[in-house]
């Protein structure tokens, strides 16, 4: 039954975002997208 | 990556800091779950080990790669990352792992297409050569959760990553659970040769029954077939698809007296953990009087020929169709499972049969949301809310009730993709619960039914409920999300009739794409079953104890440290996570020191590594050489040309000449 009132809150906002996307959307510039390779980018993060 | 000093030993401590979201830290503990069920890995609470992996919540999600034995060792679940397939990989490169396209042998197996990537982003399709990294000996695995999807860094529409094998374009990205070749590679990598939490799984495909024996002192046996006259005509494993295979086991009861019984015990099984979840599929197509209990039977010294205590049982009206159950049992001494089938009162025509029965220790679903015909569903219904379907409400342990709303052919904005939402709903309890509902994770797995747990590739996804979440209505007056759905909720009216209210849902329009959903055995028989679980996660957030006696070595800024002795620290500022201290009114820094590494320095300014001691004594040891030589060969020099002196001053005269010539 259709409700009289439906809130639905998508927690992706209707985008499949792969790891990579969410890094590169961040601005990241990680090795192979999610790579960390010194603790200066860990804290720079 | 190769090099033994990148390994974990295999219970890997860990810390999770206050940073990550709440619904984060369940997802995560679920993660350590799947490795302890199809992996020797295991997950320990950080309590002063020298190497330790902090997970806390970044800007983004990312690891580095094997054990960097630096301390603690970040990894980073930002927002978005709180899916478990995330966390998994993840916690891949932590162990050890790479990408699966940065093999050394990719080329064999994808092509890169370098003009379809981003401007500056080529260097992420490196590939690592077989001196740096091993494929340990495991074929290219196009499944894997650890491979790039054919749009990373792509500039355009065009994919960047394009498969040798055209039917596994689709394939690769696959962010669901652990393929084989990823188990395969985790086991072999860290010698593994059990699972943690894996108990038993049946197929009943060989003669042996994976060791099960028939009791005695009962009427009848369990017979072990590939089809019974009046039903099932096909096993569950195979649904009758493979020629030749395809057992299963069945009590008639189509003959004897009622109560007859007949028993089939597992083979002794040894619990580690105290809890216990049994799965497996029956048919029930007897009589409704008939029975189908399980018990277990318990060994120990006073009762060498084991105890047995029921569990549970099945009863009910018969069906034409195999059936999805599960048990939670609570066994700590070794046991056997007993399956007992009893025969009932009435005619029957046929009885019960079992198939692909899983034992693990693990926790059990809370429900079961089993959608039948679900092919049919998806080729009639329409994307948006007219495809939208609802599940039956369930109630937690806890009393809430809530409910899972599925977009079978998607939302209008995402068609072709199934979407989930989870609901709290008015239920039989609400007027003795905390409103707004605080930190339920509502978890909502779509069964790949394979029939070897270990080999399942579900797909789930997870929300918690936020008792601070909220909205500011136009009267300035809050409305807070996870509330009392008769207060902030629809009325609404099931197909019987019933009335209730659903409250607003939080979810995803991206559960999983058709394609895959296509895949593997989501749909088995024409069915899809959901395991549903509300698990109470309030404990999450409370912070996770620190060691008493052990300072963090940490690295980051996020990581809870012990506050300074006194005011004089606050401004001396030690570096590289030195501890301050105050020795004879002047502030002194402690430095980190971890195994093999350690900071010096009066503020810990300088890294020391313990290669840097041999280069150091290396190079002395030449320095002295090199002296000393110099030394003797002077020595000599001086000596020789003292006598060669001393003899021309002892002989004038002589003159020496070949008198042979």
């Amino acid at each position: 039954q259709p409700a009289s009132r439906v809130i639905e809150i998508d927690v992706d906002g209707g985008r499949d975002q792969d790891i990579f996307d969410i890094n590169e959307a961040l601005g990241l510039d990680l090795v192979e997208g999610d790579i960390l390779t010194d603790h200066v980018q860990a804290i720079n993060s | 990556i190769l090099g033994d000093e990148y390994r974990w030993p295999t219970t890997i401590p860990y810390y999770l800091e206050d940073s990550l979201d709440i619904n984060a830290k369940g997802v995560i503990l679920k993660a350590f779950e799947q490795y302890r069920l199809k992996t020797c890995i295991d997950y320990k609470p950080w309590e002063g080990e020298p190497n330790y992996i902090g997970v806390f919540k970044g800007n983004g999600c990312f690891s580095s790669v094997g054990n960097r034995r630096i301390g603690k060792q970040t990894l980073s679940i930002g927002n978005n990352c709180d899916r478990i397939a995330t966390i998994e990989h993840e916690f891949l490169h932590a162990l050890g792992f790479w990408h699966e396209q940065s093999r050394a042998d990719r080329d064999d197996y994808v092509t890169i297409m370098w003009d379809r990537i981003s401007e500056g982003k080529q260097h992420n399709f490196n590939k690592y050569s077989d001196t740096e990294s091993s494929s340990l000996n495991v074929p290219y695995d196009y499944s894997s959760m650890m491979h790039y999807s054919k749009t990373a860094f792509m500039n355009g529409t065009e994919p960047t990553i394009v498969t040798r094998i055209p039917e596994f374009m689709d394939v690769i990205g696959q962010r669901m659970e652990f393929s084989d070749s990823d188990l395969l590679k985790v086991n072999r990598l860290y010698n593994c040769s059990s699972s943690l939490t894996f108990m038993e799984h049946c197929s009943f495909e060989l003669e042996n029954i994976c060791g099960m024996i028939q009791g005695s002192g009962d009427h009848a046996d369990w017979e072990h077939v590939m089809q019974v006259d009046g039903g099932p005509m096909t096993d569950y494993t195979t649904m009758g698809k493979c020629e030749g295979t395809g057992y299963f086991m069945h009590f008639s009861t189509a003959t004897g007296m009622a109560g007859h019984k007949a028993h089939m015990e597992s083979r002794i099984l040894y619990p580690k953990r105290g809890f216990q979840c049994l799965q497996f599929f029956y048919y029930n197509n007897g009589n409704q009087n008939d029975e189908l209990n399980i018990w277990v039977r318990e060994y120990d010294e006073m009762n060498p020929e084991g105890m047995l205590r029921r569990m549970g049982g099945i009863q009910g009206e018969p069906q034409d169709y195999w059936q999805f159950h599960y048990l939670s049992l609570n066994v700590s001494k070794k046991f056997r499972v007993v399956f007992e089938g009893i025969k009932g009162a009435g005619v029957s025509k046929g009885g019960f049969s079992i198939d692909d029965i899983n034992l693990s220790e693990t926790q059990c679903p809370s429900d079961i949301w089993r959608i039948r015909n679900f092919t049919h569903l998806l080729a009639t219904s329409p994307s948006g809310a007219g495809g939208r379907i609802y599940s039956p409400r369930f109630h937690s342990s806890e009393g809430y009730a809530f409910q899972i709303g599925l977009y079978v052919n998607g939302t209008n904005s995402n068609p072709g993709e199934l979407a989930i939402y989870f609901h709290l709903a008015s239920g039989l309890n609400d007027d003795r619960l905390q409103w707004p509902c605080p930190w339920m994770q509502i978890t909502g797995l779509l069964l790949d039914q394979n029939p070897d747990i270990r080999r399942q590739m579900s797909n789930q996804r997870s929300v918690t409920t936020d008792p601070t979440l909220f909205e500011t209505e136009a009267d300035g007056s809050k409305i807070y999300f996870w509330d009392d759905p008769r207060k902030v909720g629809s009325l609404v009216q099931d197909l019987d009739g019933t009335k209730y209210y659903r409250g607003p849902g939080r979810g995803t329009n991206v559960f999983l794409t058709h394609d895959r959903l296509r895949s593997r055995n989501f749909i088995k028989g024409d069915d899809v079953i959901f395991l549903i679980t509300m698990e109470d996660i309030s404990r999450l957030t409370a912070t996770q104890p620190l060691p008493q006696t052990t300072q963090p070595p940490a690295t980051t800024s996020s990581v809870p440290t012990t506050p300074p002795a006194s005011e004089l620290c606050d401004t001396f500022g030690c570096e590289n996570d030195g501890v301050c201290v105050v020795e004879n009114g002047k502030p002194v820094c402690r430095c980190a020191v971890g195994k093999d590494w350690w900071f010096m320095g009066e503020k810990c300014q300088i890294k020391g590594k313990s290669e840097d001691t041999v280069i150091a004594a290396v190079s002395a040891s030449v320095a002295v050489f090199a002296a000393m030589l110099l030394v003797t060969v002077t020595s000599v020099y001086c000596v020789k040309k003292k006598l060669i002196k001393k003899m021309q001053r002892q002989t004038p005269g002589i003159v020496m000449a070949n008198i042979n010539a």
